[in-house]
């Protein structure tokens, strides 16, 4: 264990409450779960230490309580040095004891989904209330494995009517206040019991862009500059690098991408082009080249440079899903059931477009995904991810003829929603492009 | 800018955060040296409980995209009260 060096020179602490979690994005907790959870939070310390926890309730007029330990939940910047940053990333911070006006200040990031018991969408506020309780008695980090002075946000602990903290952590606050004699509990010994845990189900029902999201059926899917970005009409959502949603609400297409045409509702496909990091677009027969978020000028321009032509000679009107291979950095463009590879690390690409020798070939040579796919990416190791419906199959780095790849739910893993009561992929059929259940069933 | 200069950017901005490097001085500009980020990615790896390379390699980056406590992991006494100078300015 680490300690900071300080602690408070008193073992009777009071706290008080001075905002809760946004009800919109915290729904499954109401103010008196949010008070009975910090309430075990202390509990967790003084089993240990023989230290004792008062709460000073609001008084009901408006003015603020104080005490030693101060909880609140802010946004972003909020005058501690310390700027949350959205969803993800930071989750809370709390600080030492000490005779400054923030000494035991502990403040959550109220753009987190904070939950009891909740599902990997959210994030457990009983075990980061220790943490940060932690510091605000004087701890610091420990590398110790287990402690819940790690860093690192670990998901939630098992059961916190029952929960110990470990003896890296017992020996830390020992360190500080001595060890604990008898049976005080340190916090009132008649605690609420907390209800069922919430179910992340009905959580996240209550977010209104829960049925365009979760049900699937994305126009494009890209990864662009590492993070996934999921087209749906007029909107997409953005996946982040560490697999969090950066907002459960669709952001406008026409807000950020600044170049489509007005009333833009449906991009077909989209990918980042790995020699410059331009970001193609294509919307019916014609194509734009983004830098950044920004169309450049002289597009769009017709599909037809691209010198795509069918089996039959026809030229390709329309692209279905394009994506660059990271496990041989060629781009493929897909369209009616066949596709056309093209190497862009040709320096003449600016002038002539055209496909590789012998192509197109049939999309079934991609064994074991749906041939008439929403779109590809490629993510993780060089692994080629394909979207179709709500599901998505993962061709291993290089793999090409892999026997079984089994669907997995893309709104599940990759858009926060709730796994469905049943099994949450279709029927496995021994050739999954035959398929024809109900994918959109989950 | 390349997507490998862009991370490598993010992750000395990072290891600063948590206190596995100097904090960026304004009026020095200070580089950093490959030695000590490296030095700083190792001591990042061994406190986090990951294998100790000294690069940024997938376990590591995986880490730093981790959700965790905004306070610094080596916390000086200099950093916290620059800090609270920092929020009465």
């Amino acid at each position: 264990y680490a300690l900071s060096g300080l602690k408070w020179h008193k073992t009777d602490l009071t706290w008080s409450i001075h905002s809760y979690p946004s009800p919109s994005l915290s729904p499954g907790l109401p103010k008196d779960n949010v008070e009975t959870i910090l309430t075990h939070a202390f509990k967790a310390w003084s089993d240990a230490a023989p230290l004792r926890f008062r709460h000073l309730p609001s008084d009901g007029s408006g003015a603020k309580a104080g005490g030693d330990i101060r909880v609140s939940f802010s946004r972003l910047l909020h005058d501690d040095g310390y700027p949350f940053d959205g969803k993800g990333g930071t989750l809370a911070h709390a600080f030492f004891p000490g005779r400054d006006e923030v000494a035991g200040d502990t403040h959550f990031d109220d753009h987190e989904i904070w939950s009891y018991g909740g599902d990997s969408s959210s994030t457990d506020l009983f075990t980061v209330a220790v943490h940060e309780f932690g510091h605000a008695l004087g701890l610091s980090h420990s590398s110790t494995d287990p402690s819940i002075m790690r860093p690192y946000y670990q998901g939630p602990v098992k059961d916190i009517h029952n929960f110990k903290l470990d003896l890296d952590d017992r020996l830390a606050i020992q360190q500080l206040y001595g060890v604990k004699d008898g049976t005080d509990t340190g916090v009132d010994p008649n605690l609420p019991r907390l209800p069922t845990p919430s179910s992340p189900r009905a959580t996240q029902l209550s977010d209104p862009s829960f049925h365009e999201r979760c049900q699937g059926g994305f126009d494009a899917v890209a990864n662009i500059r590492g993070e996934v970005f999921f087209f749906k009409g007029a909107q997409f959502w953005r996946t982040q690098q560490d697999g969090s949603l950066l907002s459960l609400n669709p952001a406008q297409i026409k807000n950020f991408w600044i170049g489509l045409p007005p009333g833009t509702n449906k991009i077909d496909a989209v990918y980042e082009r790995r020699s410059d990091s331009n970001i193609i677009f294509f919307i019916g027969s014609q194509y734009w080249v983004f830098k950044d978020t920004v169309a450049m000028s002289g597009y769009p321009r017709p599909l037809s440079e691209w010198g795509m032509r069918t089996k039959r000679g026809a030229l390709v009107d329309k692209v279905d899903a394009a994506f660059t291979w990271a496990h041989n950095g060629k781009t493929y463009l897909f369209s009616g059931g066949e596709f056309w590879r093209f190497d862009e690390s040709r320096k003449d690409k600016q002038v002539t477009r055209n496909p590789e020798p012998g192509y197109p070939r049939d999309n079934s040579l991609w064994a074991g995904v749906p041939s008439n796919m929403d779109d590809i990416i490629s993510w993780g190791e060089g692994d080629a991810y394909f979207f179709k419906d709500n599901f998505y199959w993962v061709l291993k780095n290089g793999g090409l003829n892999q026997d079984v790849v089994t669907p997995k739910s893309i709104a599940v893993d990759w858009l926060r929603c709730p796994a469905p009561p049943s099994t949450s992929t279709p029927n496995n059929p021994q050739i999954p492009k035959d398929c024809r259940c109900d994918l959109r069933g989950s | 800018t390349s997507a490998g200069d862009g991370q490598y950017s993010r992750a000395m901005d990072w290891l600063s955060r948590y206190g596995y490097l100097p904090p960026p001085d304004p009026r020095t500009s200070r580089l950093q040296t490959k030695e000590g980020m490296e030095r700083a990615i190792r001591v990042m790896q061994r406190f986090g409980g990951v294998q100790e390379t000294g690069v940024l390699d997938g376990e590591t980056l995986k880490l730093m995209s981790t959700p965790r406590c905004s306070l610094p992991d080596i916390v000086g006494s200099e950093d916290m009260l620059k800090r609270r100078r920092r929020r009465k300015r």
